[in-house]
């Protein structure tokens, strides 16, 4: 399905993946997170109509509510998703001076979505 | 201008990540060599777009998505000249484990005892490594700790490199009851020539010992909502 070009002009926004990388320092974190400085977590962002939602990695559920939405407007838009999240590790230390390895889930967006 | 994050919302993530609070750590400790290993494997494995397993540590062959290494907090107990019969050093060792307080199953727990750097022109006598459970009151009382339930007896070649002790069971023992966890008790002793007395060599191998030993507890958990067994993946 992503092979398949996306009409030009049928939409300004299309739901995509953007870049966004979490620098530490920004949120005062580096002061005890040791590794890494940052990540490439990304967001998705966009707009999911109804006559994109077949080339937009839509599910079945927002070609529904797309198409609800079309004949109802009081039905919300369908929303841009991350639909493929992976994970990242952190190497980080406690106030007991113990360095602490962990690996957390769904940190980063690989893929979007409606 | 960037803003800072409310403390309500930092707090939501903190916990996210089983911290109370921020830590604010002194000063950064150095990064232990298998936690470094491990974090630059996964890093080139995800930027090489390889589907990773983070619930199992390839590197120490256990399930596990949290490892920790505590620092030792004991104190040596014999800091003399070694005694007639090569005893080297005693010393207490201490691991806090108040911080592994999650929800998790214990998979790991291993102590390395780094007896200093590996050198060809460093081979001493060879050196007899007895681990024990410690009894008494330890830091806690006027006393000092004293050898209880023997763990580990190990000889070596040469008081150098590390040597690693499954203690498991141990750490299992002292999470179910906090009170339990007295630390434990370590004797070295350097195997010199006993009819000429305390030999040069073996002092040696002491002294070099009291400066280089360290000692860590490498400790890995599984927490089961965020490692579902393989039946419970979808």
């Amino acid at each position: 399905r992503a092979a398949i070009p996306v009409p030009k002009g049928s939409c300004r926004n299309p739901c995509h993946r953007h870049q966004l990388f979490i620098n530490f320092r920004d949120l005062g974190w580096h002061k005890w997170i040791i590794a890494p400085k940052g990540f490439m977590a990304n967001y998705c962002h966009g707009d999911c109509p109804f006559s994109m939602t077949t080339y937009l990695n839509s599910s079945n559920y927002a070609f529904m509510q797309a198409l609800m939405h079309a004949v109802d407007p009081k039905v919300p838009k369908a929303v841009c998703i991350p639909t493929k999240l992976s994970p990242i590790s952190m190497l980080y230390q406690d106030n007991d001076e113990t360095v602490i390895l962990r690996h957390y889930e769904d940190m980063v967006v690989d893929e979007c979505g409606c | 201008a960037w803003g800072q994050p409310s403390k309500f919302q930092e707090y939501d993530f903190l916990q996210f990540l089983d911290l109370e609070k921020a830590p604010s750590p002194r000063r950064f400790q150095p990064v232990p060599r298998i936690l470094r290993k491990i974090f630059q494997a996964r890093e080139a494995a995800a930027a090489g777009g390889v589907s990773q397993d983070f619930c199992y540590v390839k590197e120490l062959g256990v399930r596990g998505n949290l490892l920790r290494l505590l620092p030792d907090q004991g104190f040596f107990l014999n800091t003399q000249n070694p005694s007639r019969d090569g005893s080297c050093l005693q010393k207490y060792l201490y691991f806090n484990l108040s911080a592994i307080k999650e929800k998790g199953t214990l998979t790991m727990a291993r102590l390395t005892l780094d007896l200093g750097p590996r050198s060809y022109y460093n081979l001493g006598p060879e050196v007899e490594v007895a681990l024990s459970v410690a009894e008494g009151p330890g830091v806690w009382g006027r006393s000092l700790p004293k050898p209880g339930r023997r763990l580990a007896l190990q000889s070596v070649p040469g008081p150098q490199g590390p040597l690693h002790f499954n203690l498991q069971d141990v750490v299992k023992d002292w999470n179910g009851n906090r009170l339990k966890n007295l630390g434990l008790y370590l004797e070295i002793l350097a195997k010199g020539d006993r009819h000429s007395g305390v030999n040069f060599q073996v002092e040696n191998t002491c002294d070099r010992l009291l400066r280089s030993l360290r000692a860590s507890l490498l400790v890995v958990t599984l927490n089961p909502d965020h490692c579902p067994s393989s039946s419970r993946k979808r």
